[in-house]
């Protein structure tokens, strides 16, 4: 099982409909500060589902959708599909690709949005998604994600904060 | 329950101080419970001691020292229950050539069992890896991306311009 | 006292839209008072627009453009009120090459007016100083310097081979 | 007004006597992780006095004393001196130089230590260094010193405290 693709539209940055493919393997990702790197993770810990939006950096799940940039106008959704290669059935999905797609579009509800989940095109929610990839050992507050300045977090965190990644895995 | 996690415990802390020798060249580390007869009552200490050096605790250590102990205790989780994929941002920061070198060299090794996926601004790193996705922004603010697949051990001139200089 | 807050505040308000526009290759950067009426009883906030960007609040920028405004910000201050010296260590650490180079050279600039003690691991930092000190630890712990001064624009080859690869 | 010399002794990994010359103009410090790059940092703060020990990475001074690495024997004292060029008598001594030296000696006392101040030799304490380096802008809390790590810390403190930088200097 890998991550094959990264299916983005209108999220942070991404202010177009494009589309990331992964190889097995060791890749890196590079560019210039500002360039949109860090949003690349931001957005699949979005599909993730992370416990608080403050690990995306953004403090409403709106400030998510593309803002216009200088000029242009703001969009009034985002959506990211990661596509995972499922042939060993780690994800207890009969299907050899499985692709987990959310998006939040804007609404005049109270809350301003709406949030929708999708498993390979039918509606699912955010609980699925988790059961799902937690066969595959992945997930949002896992250690196997390091996000930007915190690769000295593991050694500062305090001792039993760093026990509870053991409680996980046991 | 208590059983469980003395035995991840001792797993992890095997791999942990080979992982770790290798990554700094000589030094050594191992995990410590606070409280054996009763793990969930305290928590889990790192202690390292990089070549040259007396023990320490990992608080008094160096920004790049720190990084590597972090890196080393990352992959010695993984050698005991692996995961399908690594998203690992800008983890070289505080790293010097040499120590930068080590740690791609290691994730290189790492990426024959699972996928890693490195955001790197350093060129030693960049070397290192099988594909690079070059991440651009436009004058309007909007992202875009470039592909190199396979590139094998990349020849200086492949590596995409806006890298480190 | 209010009024000596105010004259500072925009006194160091125009040098830091300058810096910032010059690091930054064409954004925008300003300083606000949270309560102007009374600024004692709010604090300082800072907006800034990187080139091709819609203002933003200084958390949802990237972590090597939060860097740019804080050197900017210190820069400004020192335009404002210098002090005889001043000592950084890695604060091109989150920087790409091109930025590096930017501040390496802003930094050369303010150098003719006061001492600048950098710590960098970057070649491209190391190639704007004056003089480079070369810190180095034996197998017993104890560190040593190696001093070079007055390198100029230093050759590739003079750089110590310890730094950035 | 310029910083011209550190001298250390057996402060951190720095477990011998010497003596480091500044230049006038841009210096840059390079070299290994853990060669002691940050320790001179360290060494600077221990003279200027910042307002807690925690600055310095060290919960109690006497972690200040070199520890002996991994096969010597640990030192019983560490001296720190900052000379200062004061031609321009930034500084109100009438001194071209001026040699703050600040001394931690282990003890058997109480505290386990004694620390001793001298200013170009004679005894003096922590609030005359503070006085004297206050006319030369120099203070342990200024932000002329950015520790590392510190970089993003003005952009990511909140604005009151970014309020109270302001408040320092008018
Ligand atoms: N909703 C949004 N719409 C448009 N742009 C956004 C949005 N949210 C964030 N951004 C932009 O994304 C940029 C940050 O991108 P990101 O953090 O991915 O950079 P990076 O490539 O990781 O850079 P660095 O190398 O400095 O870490 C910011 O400049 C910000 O303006
Ligand atoms: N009292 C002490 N005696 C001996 N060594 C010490 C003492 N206190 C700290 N050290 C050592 O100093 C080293 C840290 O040095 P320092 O933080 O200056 O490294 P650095 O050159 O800044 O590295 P980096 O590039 O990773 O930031 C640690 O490895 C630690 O073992
Ligand atoms: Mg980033
Ligand atoms: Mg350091």
């Amino acid at each position: 099982m890998h991550l094959e693709k990264v299916r983005m539209e209108n999220f942070k940055s991404f202010g177009k409909e494009m589309e990331i493919p992964f190889k097995e393997g060791y890749t890196n990702i590079t560019g210039p500060n500002g360039s949109g790197k860090s949003n690349i993770v931001d957005a699949i810990l979005f599909v993730l589902g992370p416990k608080s939006s403050k690990e995306i950096r953004a403090s409403r799940l709106t400030d998510l959708i593309y803002n216009g940039g200088k000029n242009g106008s703001p969009a009034d959704h985002c959506k990211i599909s990661l596509v995972f290669e499922n042939e060993d059935r780690t994800i207890p999905l009969d299907e050899d690709k499985v692709t987990f797609t959310r998006k939040v579009q804007l609404s005049d509800n109270q809350q301003g949005y709406n949030s929708y989940f999708f498993v390979n095109g039918r509606r699912s929610t955010l609980y699925e998604f988790q059961d799902l990839l937690a066969h595959g050992r992945i997930s949002p507050d896992g250690y196997n994600i390091v996000q930007q300045g915190d690769i000295s977090r593991i050694v500062e965190m305090g001792p039993t904060e760093r026990r509870r990644i053991l409680d996980e895995i046991s | 329950k208590k059983g469980g996690l003395l035995k991840v415990c001792d797993g992890i802390n095997d791999n942990f101080g080979e992982v770790y020798e290798e990554l700094s060249n000589g030094g050594e580390a191992h995990l410590e419970l606070e409280n054996n007869e009763d793990p969930f009552e305290g928590g889990l200490i790192i202690k390292a001691r990089p070549p040259g050096k007396k023990v320490h605790l990992v608080d008094a250590l160096s920004g790049g020292e720190k990084s590597l102990v972090s890196m080393a205790f990352i992959f010695s989780i993984q050698m005991y229950d692996p995961s399908p994929f690594y998203l690992l941002d800008e983890i070289d920061q505080n790293l010097d050539g040499l120590n930068a070198e080590n740690v791609a060299e290691m994730i290189s090794r790492n990426a024959e069992t699972a996928q890693f996926i490195q955001i790197s601004l350093r060129k030693v790193t960049l070397k290192k890896s099988d594909h690079i996705i070059g991440v651009t922004i436009n004058d309007k603010g909007i992202s875009d991306v470039i592909m190199k697949v396979n590139i094998g051990q990349t020849k200086e001139t492949d590596i995409p311009e806006f890298s480190e200089v």
